[in-house]
């Protein structure tokens, strides 16, 4: 099973804020 | 064929041929007729003009043939004969053949700094200990372990009212000493300039017209220097560099007016002269095309058994190590290129949230994984996984 690679649009970045990488 | 180099392209021993270094060099003399002019000698005429020059001249190719001191009316009656040789020869003999009667004192000296310092090499009078301390050469050269300066008989007066100084480095130097084996050999037979000093003509003593001394000069033509010169056995051939100095045509990455140095890039192993049994020759650094500069580390090479001490710098291409050998952090080998491949080493270039850090394996290329994912970049979520919303936690197990 080959599984999608991760959409970073789905990830909820609100207590990550600085570990966002830039785009 | 090519001397440096034997028909394997092996490096071997080379040295240029035996030349006259004199030849055509210019000579200084301390003391020249023919300023203020007189009857047989006049420095602005060139038939009568009797120049240093003429000491070195090719034979046969100039008229007057002789150089002509200026007349000595009395002592000191030094005259010095100095010939820079341009770089450093190796010396197998000197001579000079005198026009006039020779000298009954002569001293014969090399300089291995262009002129800043002399060492004698020899010297010749009939009176030794009289002239220069010094008991007269015996026999079978020199007493002590290596060469030294002795004091030879006067060059003696031929039929034909000349004369010859002749000296040959074997002279001053003990017998079985071979000049690939003994840097003391090395260093008595290395020279840049040649100095001849003059110190009594023939006649002197001799009193005419009631006692007055008679002014008395020297006169010689064809100063030799019989010499190679000096390339360390890394040259076969001196030629002229682009600033018009004799320089070694270097070889064996070897590189300097005589090839005394590695070349920049051909520090793998300590520089060395070549000898009959083994050429020495300065190695490339193994950087596999990732640099072009190195050093030599004397710490490393006795650790690697002589064999190898050159390290790589500012490798390229995103390597790393002592050879440029394997990929510097953030990036793998990339197992379908050659080590030497300008694209040998690939980025990691890990997931920004799938991977737990930005270093792969140098190996494989596996990016280190957060639980619950997968991929060489750490990019999917691993079977029975799911994305989540929580980027330090990518994948959760599936319900």
């Amino acid at each position: 099973e080959v599984m999608p690679t991760l959409d970073m649009a789905l990830f909820d970045w609100t207590d990550y804020e600085d570990l966002k990488p830039e785009v | 064929a090519d001397p440096c180099y034997d028909e394997a392209g092996e490096p071997r021993c080379c040295v240029p041929g035996l030349v006259n270094a004199a030849l055509g060099r210019e000579v200084l003399a301390s003391s020249t007729c023919g300023s203020p002019a007189n009857r047989v000698c006049d420095s602005s005429d060139p038939q009568r003009a009797h120049s240093a020059d003429l000491l070195t001249s090719a034979p046969g190719t100039a008229s007057p043939l002789c150089w002509r001191s200026d007349l000595l009316q009395r002592a000191p009656f030094n005259i010095t004969l100095t010939v820079p040789l341009g770089k450093a020869f190796e010396l197998v003999f000197v001579s000079l053949r005198f026009c006039s009667a020779p000298p009954t004192s002569a001293a014969l000296l090399k300089s291995q700094d262009h002129g800043r310092s002399w060492v004698p090499l020899g010297f010749f009078s009939s009176s030794c200990g009289l002239d220069y301390g010094r008991p007269p050469a015996p026999a079978d050269g020199p007493a002590g372990p290596g060469p030294e300066a002795l004091c030879f008989p006067a060059p003696q007066a031929q039929p034909d009212g000349g004369g010859l100084l002749a000296f040959s480095v074997q002279d001053g130097s003990p017998q079985g000493l071979d000049l690939d084996n003994s840097p003391v050999l090395q260093d008595w037979v290395t020279a840049t300039d040649i100095r001849i000093v003059l110190t009594r003509p023939a006649a002197q003593g001799d009193t005419r017209d009631g006692g007055v001394t008679a002014p008395y000069s020297y006169s010689a033509a064809e100063l030799q220097v019989g010499g190679r010169c000096k390339c360390n056995g890394h040259a076969s051939r001196c030629l002229l560099d682009t600033q018009g100095r004799l320089t070694c045509d270097c070889q064996h990455g070897t590189e300097g007016p005589d090839c005394s140095r590695c070349k920049p890039f051909y520090c793998d192993r300590p520089w060395q002269r070549a000898t009959g049994q083994e050429a020495h020759a300065c190695l490339a650094c193994s950087c596999n095309g990732h640099a072009r500069r190195c050093r030599f580390n004397m710490e490393l090479y006795r650790l690697s058994g002589r064999r190898s001490g050159g390290v790589c710098l500012n490798c390229r291409h995103n390597t790393a190590g002592r050879h440029c050998h394997y990929c510097r952090e953030g990036f793998y080998r990339d197992p379908g290129r050659t080590l030497s491949d300008r694209r040998a080493c690939r980025a990691c270039d890990c997931h920004p949230v799938g991977a737990a850090g930005k270093t792969c394996n140098q190996t494989t290329g596996q990016c280190p994984c957060k639980d619950g994912v997968t991929g060489l970049t750490c990019n999917r979520c691993a079977p029975g996984f799911q994305q989540s919303r929580s980027p330090v936690a990518p994948c959760v197990k599936t319900l």
